[in-house]
């Protein structure tokens, strides 16, 4: 239990502002997809042609921003804007889903059922669970600084997938992670 | 002064460059970590989350060889792992946290970990809410470099699995993080199986052995079993073995037959007898004799110091190793053997001409588990014919020594923790 100090236990209760969105529609399932690497960040632009800005989920990741990706909020403004069309059609978020409930033991479906959702809602890592395509690789070399760490590793992190779960491997990285500027 | 930052670069990026196992990760043995102080969590005290994340982070020592160290002074650029807590915005992190619930934690490989403050973090001994140890555990296995594994009992998978019990990194996790960073690796001081008596619920009176590997002054017990290691081992040589020398031993000898039933440790120019009963070494055993006692009168003939010894329950002799020399005592009448000194390559001749370890050996260790004798130096052991080995080839000649192999192949997960968390 958590350490309270006052009687009706207000200084512990989390305000709502601080609770996690839940995962209730195909929108937020797909935010989902895309921050988790389910989806790729092209793939999802492709099929809203309109936008040409990757939704702030893949932008602001920790673990797979790229230059090219210019400002992340922008990104999910467009989410917002792609949600009005039924993400549900769209075959991509529907592989996406399907892989997802594969990996997570669930019954392959590719429809949100209540399980997906309650897996989604699951307290989890925010680490990505697949690595994103490899011309992020191609970015290994950017500059070393800390504020650039992210691009480092997300290259990275996608060269230990391939050598750990062939089911999440991706080509390999195309080498020369060495000191190039 | 002009060249600062080029210099300040380079350290980094070394520190970032090929693993032991040539896998992209920390190049280093031993790698820093800080509790950010503008990062505490305002739920537990900052003594319990920082115990937490040492235990976290010697889970992960002693299953593959990185070391890990809290820092609490060196300038924050030679930190390798920053750690921190914050809500929504938090630490200049490019990711927000999402609040209470879903994300907990996110984590930089060859970097830092933020965890999300709005969770109800717990320490280990706590109830319900999410075990900060196991979370740290997950998170500490990016820095490392392994991904998201969708496996049952992987300590990596993305979504938490609440414990019932605790938890430990298991063989597979173990094998991922090793084929990144390599097997552990280092030379022993010596290895025994200590075998003792003990009365079962039933009063019956049985005969177990462990299997023991000493290192300077840690020791680990082997778990033949499950092979690996006792979960928590490396432990300080004085905890566990008391009143022998707390940096270690070169050699431990268990006489055992119809008669007798001595268990000794060798160091220097010195033995002591164990008390495996009462798990302490003698000061004076039920003979009158008083211990440590000088190796050159209690076996007569024997030099000192040694580099290792075992007992032959075949011939009920113990051999005692030095240099290029192996000496043969008779402990039934108390003298070295004729003969002895003789080499060992011509006591122990190599069944593969040139695969032997010659002499200056670290360990002669026979094994109750694989009824062998096995000669260990440096990060290779060698395996002695056992009589069965001959029934299955004649051919093989008598003590013969078979090839190497790496000891980190046959007896796993034997690794090293940083002093400083020796003692957890």
């Amino acid at each position: 239990e958590r350490i309270f100090h006052i009687r009706d236990h207000s200084d512990v209760l989390i305000p709502a502002s601080h609770q996690a969105e839940l995962i209730i529609d195909k929108g937020s399932a797909q935010q989902f997809l895309l921050k988790y690497g389910f989806m790729r960040p092209g793939s999802w632009e492709e099929s809203q042609s309109d936008t040409a800005l990757v939704p702030a989920a893949a932008s602001t990741a920790p673990f797979d921003m790229t230059p090219l990706i210019q400002e992340g909020d922008s990104g999910s403004r467009a989410g917002k804007e792609s949600a009005s069309k039924d993400p549900a059609e769209n075959p991509t978020f529907i592989s996406a889903l399907r892989d997802f409930q594969e990996v997570s033991g669930l019954r392959v479906t590719g429809v949100l059922d209540d399980a997906t959702k309650a897996a989604m809602n699951k307290p989890r890592c925010g680490v990505p669970d697949k690595a994103l395509d490899s011309n992020v690789t191609a970015t290994a070399n950017a500059t070393d600084t800390r504020l650039n760490q992210t691009l480092f590793i997300s290259t990275t992190a996608a060269g230990a997938t391939r050598g750990l779960d062939s089911t999440h491997s991706r080509d390999g990285p195309t080498g020369s992670l060495g000191p190039e500027r | 002064r002009k060249r600062f930052l080029e210099t300040l670069l380079l350290r980094k990026r070394r520190r970032r460059d090929l693993t032991g196992a040539g896998q992209v990760g920390f190049s280093k043995k031993v790698l820093k970590w800080r509790l950010m102080g503008e990062g505490y969590s305002s739920q537990l005290s900052i003594d319990e989350q920082r115990y937490v994340f040492k235990l976290a982070f010697r889970m992960w020592s002693e299953v593959c060889p990185v070391e890990f160290e809290e820092d609490l002074t060196s300038p924050l650029f030679e930190i390798d792992v920053r750690l921190g807590f914050g809500t929504g915005r938090h630490l200049g992190c490019a990711q927000s946290f999402d609040g209470a619930g879903r994300e907990f934690a996110h984590a930089w490989f060859l970097g830092d970990i933020h965890f999300d403050d709005d969770e109800h973090f717990t320490a280990p001994s706590g109830g319900n809410g999410i075990s900060l140890l196991k979370v740290a555990v997950h998170e500490i296995g990016h820095v490392l470099g392994l991904p998201h594994i969708y496996r049952g009992g992987s300590i990596m998978q993305p979504s938490y699995v609440p414990q019932d019990s605790a938890f430990e990194i298991d063989w597979m996790d173990r094998k991922a993080i090793q084929q990144l960073y390599g097997g552990c690796k280092g030379r022993f001081n010596t290895v025994f199986d200590w075998v003792r008596k003990e009365r079962t619920p039933y009063g019956e009176l049985v005969i177990r052995f462990n299997t023991y590997f000493i290192r300077d002054s840690w020791y680990w017990l082997y778990e033949n079993r499950s092979n690996r290691t006792r979960y928590g081992d490396p432990i300080a040589l004085q905890v566990g073995w008391h009143g022998i020398p707390s940096d270690g031993v070169d050699a431990y000898v268990h006489v055992w037959d119809w008669r007798t039933d001595a268990a000794y440790f060798f160091k220097g120019t010195q033995y002591w007898r164990y008390d495996s009963e009462n798990d302490q070494v003698y000061t004076q055993d039920s003979e009158g004799q008083r211990y440590p006692r000088l190796i050159s009168e209690g076996f007569p003939g024997i030099p000192s110091p040694i580099n290792t010894a075992f007992y032959n329950r075949r011939d009920s002799r113990i051999y005692f190793f030095k240099d290029l020399h192996v000496y043969s005592f008779d402990v039934r009448t108390n003298k070295k053997v004729n003969g002895f000194p003789m080499r060992i390559t011509d006591v122990f001749p190599a069944v593969v001409p040139g695969d032997h370890p010659i002499g200056n050996l670290d360990v002669a260790y026979f094994s109750y588990t694989h009824n062998s004798i096995f000669f260990l130096k440096g990060s290779h052991f060698w395996k002695v014919v056992s009589s069965q080995d001959r029934r299955q080839n004649p051919s093989l000649p008598y003590n013969g020594v078979l090839p190497r192999k790496d000891i980190d192949s046959h007896w796993f997960d034997i690794c090293n923790v940083h002093m400083s968390t020796l003692k957890m």
